[in-house]
């Protein structure tokens, strides 16, 4: 069997997955089906930004390395803004 | 920064909870059990929840391993990423943690940096199904994160403080009419070492509630230090056996003649072994000894002595007991009763007697018909007329004899070892 790589590190999150991922811990509001995706930029780092409060990382509201690595580690499924 | 509150709590303390077994092929039940045991102890230290286990759909807290879609609209991802997920208290899947059945769960400490710990994961999970949302204090139980495994986990102050305004800390605990013996100092630890055996004498007119037994007059226990009776008295822990053992209030009492011990998180409490008529007021003055005692689910605490059982709120004897044993459905022929003990595998009250045992339904307070049945048909390994039997914090049944005790494994329905091991030693540190 192919060695696993270790801390089990997936794929790293492309475009999507990082709406998704957002979306799905509760930093981004779900999409409205009807408008589909239509998040601002600006709601985006914001949210990247809550998020790297949450992770206690450097809070830059980029995609940068540090954020897609703790996007990428084992974690609980309830969202952590919650309404 | 700081925890946070999801607004649902429990609305009593005592919680109970139970393990579903679907999609549990690959994994031992029993270390499963004993990990989420041990990962609701971490909750129940600090504050005055506490937790039975029990094997019923009808459980505040159900505990299931899922896989991918499971009907709860929070699909899993398989190994990887999303590791399990719980619901903040309420009705319907209040409370309820889901585990992805799909990760490598490491069971009972296994330490190995591919795995994930079901322990540490079940312990933040449970978080949630007491009403804490996630936490963005770096190094809290109750960050998103999974932050491997700590063996010596010790609950972080920022959960610590989060949980304890919910359902307040342990030391404000309220029990009853049970006097909490808490020493104004810290109590030094140990079960091996016996108070001085000193006797404590007032000038003033005693406040017992009893007549003093000699001419020493004693402080009643309610306003100090359990009687620490002359020492020709009382019992050695270590060189008798034991007419009852039984949780009281959390605590574990032994009972041995006119004597009890008490144990509770951190070991024997100094000043005993007292007296047990200090604690449990108008006992017969003449009592020998207790055959048998047991919490019941309603926190009544019930004496059986000789042909009579005596039901207890606190320390109060509730008005019209004693009863004899025929008023709960025992047979006339029954003389004594050996051991009583709550089942955690279906909250049963189970009453031993002889080679015979019978189960009462404290809901409905009846005898269940079919009984008596003989010991051995289910409690494989089980002695004949025992001492006593109690359902201890990890959720076991203990099972004692003479000076040894046999711990019950529910699932495989028999002793987990046939030889008998040494009261003394397992919990007197003799």
């Amino acid at each position: 069997r192919p060695v696993e790589q270790s801390n089990k590190i997936r794929s790293p999150p492309v475009h999507e997955d990082v709406y998704g991922y957002l979306t799905k811990f509760g930093y981004l509001p779900e999409s409205d089906l009807a408008t589909g995706n239509l998040q601002t930029v600006d709601q985006l780092h914001d949210a990247l930004r809550t998020l790297q409060t949450y992770g206690n990382i450097p809070v830059t509201g980029k995609l940068d390395a540090e954020t897609k690595e703790l996007m990428r580690k084992p974690r609980c499924g309830v969202p952590d803004v919650t309404p | 920064k700081r925890y946070t509150l999801h607004g649902q709590k429990w609305q009593h303390v005592n919680l109970t909870w139970s393990l579903r077994t679907r999609h549990l092929e690959r994994m031992d039940h029993g270390w499963v059990r004993s990990d989420l045991h041990k990962a609701l102890e971490i909750w129940s230290k600090h504050s005055k929840l506490t937790f039975r286990e029990i094997n019923s759909e009808t459980a505040d807290i159900l505990v299931y391993f899922e896989k991918g879609y499971h009907g709860d609209g929070y699909p899993f991802d398989g190994r990887g990423q999303v590791l399990a997920h719980a619901f903040f208290p309420g009705t319907g899947h209040g409370g309820d943690a889901h585990f992805d059945v799909e990760e490598d769960w490491l069971l009972n400490g296994e330490q190995n940096n591919e795995g994930t710990s079901l322990y540490t994961v079940a312990a933040h999970e449970f978080g949630h199904s007491l009403g804490l949302a996630h936490s963005s204090v770096g190094g809290a139980l109750m960050s998103p994160w999974y932050q491997g495994l700590q063996s010596d986990f010790e609950l972080p102050d920022d959960d610590r403080l989060g949980i304890q305004v919910l359902y307040d800390s342990k030391n404000d605990k309220k029990w009853g009419n049970i006097p909490v013996y808490r020493p104004a100092a810290p109590r030094p630890n140990y079960p091996n070492t016996i108070p001085p055996r000193t006797t404590v004498r007032t000038t003033t007119s005693s406040t017992s509630t009893t007549t003093p037994r000699t001419t020493t007059t004693y402080t009643n226990i309610r306003t100090r230090q359990p009687d620490i009776p002359p020492a020709n008295d009382k019992p050695d822990f270590c060189n008798t056996t034991f007419d009852a053992v039984s949780i009281i209030r959390k605590d574990l009492f032994f009972f041995k003649g006119k004597y009890s011990w008490r144990l509770g998180d951190k070991g024997l409490y100094s000043g005993y072994p007292a007296l047990i008529s200090r604690l449990w007021y108008n006992l017969p003055e003449d009592m020998n000894q207790v055959d048998a005692v047991y919490e019941r689910q309603d926190h009544k605490i019930v004496f059986f002595i000789g042909r009579s059982f005596y039901v207890f709120n606190g320390n109060i004897l509730v008005p019209g007991y004693p009863k004899p044993l025929t008023a709960l459905g025992l047979p006339e022929r029954l003389d004594h009763v050996d051991a009583v003990t709550v089942w955690g595998h279906n909250s049963k009250t189970y009453i031993f007697s002889g080679t015979e045992y019978w189960r009462y339904d404290d809901e409905t307070d009846r005898m269940e018909l079919g009984y008596p049945r003989d010991i051995m048909t289910i409690w494989k390994g089980v002695g004949y007329n025992l001492n006593a039997a109690f359902q201890w914090h990890d959720g076991a049944t203990y099972f004692l004899k003479n000076r040894g005790f046999w711990k019950f494994n529910d699932l495989r329905m028999r002793v987990e070892q046939e030889e008998p091991r040494s009261i003394g030693e397992f919990w007197f540190n003799c």
